[in-house]
């Protein structure tokens, strides 16, 4: 987790 | 995608169209902290920039980063432009240079990766969480404010305030934890209770 990629939400 | 994640998205989009409206309608900026809005800006620019690269991977995502950040610029515009005569910055005073720099202090020693991105992604949240002090700091100078502009800071913080059951829901369900977003996300729901418990009386 953390990985910019890893932010789903807004 | 669950229920509170969903009603907090579409809480933060009648947000935005309860402002422009009362703007577009009033054809004043007259109680919206400029100051506050330009924070927004900040906020939607850098944590939206991995736009560049995450585009493609959920359309309802990218659809909502672009809203958030076109609106926003859209209502700095108004505001410095056809409004520009209706706002007076002798009310819109507070001091943004410490939420900035406490964002910024908070974001380089606790990222979740020492990456731009990463920082920047870290930077947005914790100065989202304070971006809307600058606004209630000139509620609270002005006193009483117009309806339209209670329900818009009420719709904006209703927004945070629902993404809680929804991290609780995905630790729950999935596992999922974000606890840089829930501490930004619980301090900024706390800097809004004041406020939420003023507008439940009232309406």
């Amino acid at each position: 987790k953390g990985h910019p990629e890893t932010h789903d939400e807004l | 995608m669950n229920i509170f994640r969903i009603t907090g998205d579409l809480s933060h989009l009648i947000s935005i169209f309860i402002l422009l409206h009362k703007m577009r309608t009033s054809k004043s900026c007259i109680g919206i902290s400029f100051k506050s809005q330009v924070l927004y800006l900040i906020v939607y620019v850098t944590r939206y920039l991995d736009l560049l690269w995450t585009f493609q991977h959920s359309a309802y995502n990218s659809l909502m980063k672009i809203i958030f950040i076109a609106s926003s610029a859209y209502t700095i515009h108004l505001m410095l432009n056809d409004f520009k005569p209706t706002h007076d910055p002798n009310i819109d005073t507070f001091k943004v240079e410490y939420l900035i720099g406490g964002s910024a202090i908070l974001a380089l020693l606790f990222p979740y990766k020492w990456t731009t991105a990463e920082v920047l992604w870290s930077f947005s949240i914790w100065l989202e969480s304070v971006a809307i002090l600058p606004q209630l700091f000139m509620l609270q100078r002005t006193g009483e404010a117009e309806t339209i502009t209670t329900h818009y800071i009420f719709a904006l913080g209703a927004y945070r305030a629902l993404y809680i059951p929804n991290w609780l829901y995905r630790y729950f369900t999935e596992s999922f934890t974000d606890p840089i977003s829930t501490i930004a996300g619980i301090i900024q729901t706390i800097l809004y209770s004041d406020f939420f418990y003023i507008y439940y009386t009232k309406y």
